[in-house]
């Protein structure tokens, strides 16, 4: 059985908002490692992988591998009962047809208890191949947030070019054109402001920013957003989560251009 | 004008 207590409901809620318009049904996958989901866009363009390990549970039990399939509607529907400071509990049985939610208010004696019904979800599961990337960047969350919905405003796409001058986001649109370049950055007082390019060959691809606006509802999850990039190669954004827990999306270049 | 590339081509079945 799986019985996974999380201090925070907000961990959950967060993560299920960053992904939900992304993908409808997901295979929440447990094991004695934690939670992991992968999932790909309806149009293949975008895959999510999500990785809670069991160290960001306290208690984390699991027995054996269980798949939870659930429909993120349904499971925003019943998260939006849970206060952030909640207590929250997931509890399956080993084959289950429910899985079981439980909120605490640490506060008041207050506990709630929700079912949602499962769906067999048959899910490709892909294989994502280790990549020493060309280039990685670490940047403010809400900087790179801020960089891509500016630029959506101009254009359906953004070309990320990365150098030894540093890292360039630029489009063209009907209206004009537009870039944001960051150079390496190190604030000694707000580390979580600090822009890092790690670089071993000049980068430069282009990818949809309707997708990468999307990724970035992740963005209260963590301070720091890194992307890594090499050519012809999908772009990876990363939401690095507490005790080696993440969010990733990894995202198709768009070719030929 | 450049086409969307789709994830299926680059990472495959395990």
């Amino acid at each position: 059985m799986l019985e996974a207590r999380l201090e925070q409901a907000n961990l959950l809620k967060k993560v299920v908002d960053a992904i939900k318009d992304l993908v409808q049904d997901c295979n929440f996958d447990c094991n004695d490692s934690g939670i992991a989901l992968q999932a790909m866009d309806n149009s293949h363009v975008a895959l999510v992988s999500m990785m809670l390990k069991s160290e960001s549970f306290s208690p984390f039990r699991c027995d054996r591998n269980i798949a939870l399939g659930i429909n993120l509607t349904s499971l925003t529907k019943v998260l939006r009962a849970a206060q952030n400071e909640d207590i929250l509990t997931l509890k399956a049985e080993d084959a289950p047809d429910v899985v079981n939610l439980v909120f605490e208010s640490a506060e008041s004696d207050r506990i709630s208890e929700y079912d949602i019904k499962l769906m067999d979800i048959d899910q490709e599961h892909l294989g994502i191949p280790e990549t020493e990337y060309a280039a990685t960047i670490s940047m403010p969350s809400a900087e790179f947030q801020r960089i891509c919905r500016d630029l959506m405003a101009l254009s359906e796409s953004v070309s990320i070019e990365c150098s030894k001058e540093g890292v360039k986001f630029a489009c063209q649109g009907d209206i004009g054109s537009g870039s944001v370049t960051l150079r390496s950055h190190t604030n000694v007082d707000k580390p979580e402001m600090n822009v890092e390019i790690d670089l071993t060959e000049p980068v430069s691809l282009t990818f949809s920013l309707k997708y990468l606006v999307g990724f970035c509802k992740a963005s209260s999850l963590s301070g720091q957003v890194k992307l890594c990039l090499s050519n012809e190669v999908p772009l990876l954004v990363e939401y690095a989560l507490a005790n080696n827990s993440y969010l990733r999306f990894y995202l198709a270049p768009k070719i030929g251009d | 004008t450049a086409s969307q590339g789709s994830i299926t081509s680059f990472f495959g079945a395990p």
